[in-house]
């Protein structure tokens, strides 16, 4: 089964 | 201050269009080299990140950077009440509490003044990092649009895959499955008809179709869209403008 990821567990906060 | 001239309302009322309904409040940084945005979906699985270059404005000042803090819809709301071939001029003076539009038709003779209410929105921004995409496809942003709209009657997920052969499109459902394989190919007649592969390696990626269609609402700002994927990382999608760019980041689905 595939879950949905969101941006913030790739892209960081500067 | 902010002053900054469209020749045509509808260059912004199509960019608007096209991001409003990803996203809620926002704030557009505005500064010499022209107006920014970077903002997440209320989901957090598309990142939007929107360029105007001043170029891209037939007269533009911004002296001093200006942040301003906008409803996407309440701004969507006012450039309604614009013609697409008025001429639209934006206005904030420094630390002003409101935005104010103007809408004059070419001769003139009508101008019609609005003043959005600005707001502080407390913004977290992410840096996106510079990458190495492992394919590149640029194609016809109405095709793809096409393609994902009929892969939407079958699945709420599409999984696309990348390889030197071309892009395939593909979807599961309770009724069936269904698949659009596009070969790279050169259209002389249409340049945007043309599909152009660039592949360091194959990649496959699944996205969920809804926040799909809503990137691909951007389709009436470029007539090629360029689509960047790496296995593992979000998709970058963009639409490019006279000067600048709206870009998407899509977060994809992930096998557990």
């Amino acid at each position: 089964r595939a879950s949905q990821s969101t941006i913030g567990a790739f892209f960081k906060k500067p | 201050m902010l002053e900054a001239k469209l020749d045509a309302a509808s260059q912004l009322k199509k960019i608007v269009e096209a991001i409003r309904d990803m996203l809620g409040e926002c704030n557009i940084e505005c500064n010499e080299t022209g107006l920014a945005l970077q903002s997440l979906d209320k989901s957090h699985i598309v990142l939007v990140s929107l360029l105007l270059g001043s170029d891209g404005f037939s007269e533009y000042r911004c002296d001093r950077g200006v942040t301003l803090g906008l409803n996407i819809n309440s701004l969507a709301t006012v450039l309604r009440c614009a013609n697409n071939d008025d001429i639209l001029t934006l206005r904030s003076e420094d630390r002003a509490n409101e935005l104010i539009l103007t809408f004059e038709d070419s001769k003139a003779d009508r101008i019609s003044e609005f003043n959005l209410r600005l707001m502080d929105i407390d913004q977290e921004y992410l840096a996106i990092p510079e990458t190495e995409y492992a394919a590149t496809v640029v194609m016809s942003a109405a095709v793809l649009q096409r393609t994902l709209r009929d892969l939407s009657a079958l699945s709420e997920a599409v999984t696309i895959e990348i390889d030197k052969e071309g892009i395939r499109f593909s979807a599961e459902g309770d009724l069936g499955k269904g698949s659009t394989h596009f070969k790279p190919c050169v259209d002389m007649e249409n340049a945007e008809n043309s599909i152009n592969i660039t592949l360091s390696e194959p990649v496959s990626l699944s996205f969920n179709l809804q926040y799909f269609s809503n990137i691909t609402k951007a389709s009436s700002l470029s007539s090629t869209v360029t689509l960047q994927m790496t296995a593992g990382m979000p998709a970058q999608i963009e639409y490019k403008l006279p000067s600048g760019h709206v870009r998407y980041y899509f977060a994809p689905k992930i096998e557990d």
